[in-house]
């Protein structure tokens, strides 16, 4: 299964 | 007190164009650098950040830094009011509730102004540290576009892979699959239709066409278009807006669950 992972998951919130 | 007089008023008419079907509702930040935009798709999987230099406008007046908070697709129906050739003249108050755009037909005998309301957005702000990417690919926009189109009719997703022999595009569907190289090539005389690539190591990484495709609305914005790829970030799809700054999406990878 491929599944998408969201953007945060590498960027922090500042 | 905010005035920015844009010339070529047609590229703020192409940027909204460019996003407004990525992203519904965002801040605009306004600042002495320039005019500045960073918001996430309403399923947190891309992410577009646009930058406007100052420098880039005829007059450019920001007293103090001001967040201004639009729809996109009001913005839009707004600037498709403006004519191609028009100076466009954004203006605002310094905690008004709306803004003006100012439409000025290039020989000056037509002059609109239209009045749009901002709205309060809690919108989150993530950092993007520089990064040194495995792969760099710039190649003419116009054959990103055409890929990315021409697969989303065979599959939902594509890999990207980058090696020395070029950059394959690779997609998988029911009635089959496709593969797509470009090899690098240097040796024509215009350098917008040239595909360089930069590679530290190999690369490959499966993407979502549908959003791929939504970023190749900023086509017309530039000649070319930067891809850069690492194993462990969010692919960058880079458009740089002439002499005044860029338009970058920047798209979560697919990975085995």
């Amino acid at each position: 299964i491929i599944a998408q992972i969201s953007i945060r998951q590498f960027y922090k919130k500042i | 007190m905010l005035e920015l007089r844009l010339v070529q008023g047609s590229l703020l008419k192409k940027v909204i164009e460019a996003i407004k079907d990525l992203v519904t509702d965002a801040n605009f930040d306004c600042s002495a650098t320039g005019l500045s935009l960073q918001a996430m798709d309403s399923s947190h999987v891309a992410l577009v950040a646009l930058l406007l230099r100052s420098e880039g406008f005829e007059h450019y007046r920001c007293d103090r830094n001001i967040s201004m908070g639009m729809n996109l697709n009001n913005m839009s129906k707004m600037l498709k009011c403006a004519g191609n050739d028009d100076i466009i003249t954004i203006k605002g108050d310094d905690g008004g509730d709306t803004i003006t755009f100012m439409f000025e037909s290039p020989n000056q005998d037509k002059i609109s102004d239209f009045e749009m309301k901002l709205m309060d957005i809690d919108s989150e702000h993530l950092g993007i540290p520089e990064a040194e990417y495995h792969a760099i690919v710039k190649m003419p926009s116009s054959e990103f576009s055409r890929i990315c189109k021409d697969l989303s009719s065979i599959g939902d997703t594509v890999v990207i892979s980058v090696t020395k022999e070029g950059v394959k595009f690779t997609t998988r569907g029911d009635i089959g699959t496709a593969n797509i190289v470009c090899r690098q090539n240097k040796t024509i005389d215009k350098p917008d239709e040239a595909t360089i690539i930069e590679m530290n190591e190999p690369v490959s990484l499966t993407f979502a066409l549908r959003y791929l495709n939504s970023f190749t609305k900023a086509t017309s914005l530039s000649e070319s278009v930067t891809i850069s790829l690492s194993s462990d970030l969010p692919v960058v799809i880079e458009y740089k807006i002439a002499d005044m700054g860029y338009i970058r999406f920047y798209l979560a990878p697919k990975i085995e669950d």
